[in-house]
């Protein structure tokens, strides 16, 4: 019995060696992706394609486009919610997504 | 007997850490292919107009986005530089990233949900490496639960 | 009273980053003066899901 759990062991150890090699690999992978030049302009969705992810017509959509870095704190005061944006690196751009 | 329940922990925490990278492995082979999805949908789009649509009407990556019944009231104090905003809710609100919204646009093709028809699962092959299409055709049906030790 | 923090601005972070938030907000009772008890059914529609 502990020489199949020493075998089982030793092969879960590969698997997770394996799967870390791949997760490196993958977020190397999309770090280029993104910041590649034409894919950074190529890189957008356009304001039906908010409007369609939204099937009740009943919702307001804000989009908030901030950079790196920023920090979202959302909190519960006394009554209804609180959410602050604190940015270091620019200012942060926040706007309705558009009806048509 | 001793030697025998440690190595039990260390199956059991081993098991715990490969799921969680699987989870890990599928969300950042989902990211790829809707991104490379969304970039060629654009691409070609422009192609077509022959022309960049207005910038007015595009968002770029990344943002988030906030939604909120129209009822909502929402107070909001914006710093002057906008460095600093802050937004008083009096309704409930849903907050979503980037990547949310594109696997709503169907940009995943489906493998977030393990529906993925067998057209859509040939082209999201295709949008990655050898190592990671035996994952891909996993994800077509469901989440991954194996580890796959050679690209076959 | 809870807080929860969130660091945003970079694509592709991890997918359950606002999971947390948004189970804290829809969680709420929102039985706030402005809407008496607030009517649930009229809150806002889950998202459409794929």
């Amino acid at each position: 019995f502990y020489q199949d759990l020493q075998k089982e062991v030793s092969e879960l150890t590969e698997a997770e060696e394996k799967l870390d090699e791949l997760i490196t690999k993958c977020n190397l992978q999309l770090k280029l992706l993104t910041e590649d030049t034409q894919n950074k302009k190529l890189g957008y969705v356009m304001c039906q394609d908010l409007r369609r992810s939204f099937d009740s017509p009943d919702q307001l959509v804000i989009v908030i486009r901030a950079p790196a870095e920023t920090q979202m704190q959302v909190s519960e005061p006394s009554e209804g919610y609180q959410v602050s944006l604190k940015s270091t690196q620019g200012p942060i751009d926040v706007f309705l997504c558009p009806e048509n | 007997a001793q030697e025998c329940q440690n190595l039990e922990v260390e199956r059991q925490r081993r098991l715990e850490r490969i799921k969680q990278k699987q989870g890990q492995l599928q969300e950042l082979i989902l990211q790829q292919i809707a991104f490379k999805r969304l970039v060629q949908r654009n691409r070609a789009a422009e192609q077509h107009a022959g022309r960049a649509p207005p910038p007015n009407s595009v968002i770029n990556l990344p943002f988030i986005i906030v939604n909120t019944s129209k009822r909502t009231v929402i107070d909001c104090s914006i710093s002057n530089d906008k460095f600093e905003y802050l937004f008083n809710f009096d309704n409930m609100f849903e907050i979503h990233d980037d990547i949310e919204v594109l696997k709503r646009m169907g940009m995943a093709c489906g493998l977030e949900a393990g529906r993925c028809s067998p057209e859509d699962l040939k082209e999201a092959r295709a949008l990655v490496p050898k190592a990671l299409e035996p994952y891909v055709t996993e994800m077509a049906t469901g989440p991954i639960t194996n580890v796959y030790m050679t690209g076959a | 009273r809870t807080r929860i923090l969130v660091s945003i601005g970079e694509s592709f972070g991890t997918s359950d980053k606002f999971q947390k938030i948004n189970a804290m907000v829809n969680s709420r009772d929102w039985s706030l003066k402005r809407y008496g008890c607030f009517d649930r059914n009229s809150a806002s529609k889950p998202l459409k899901r794929l």
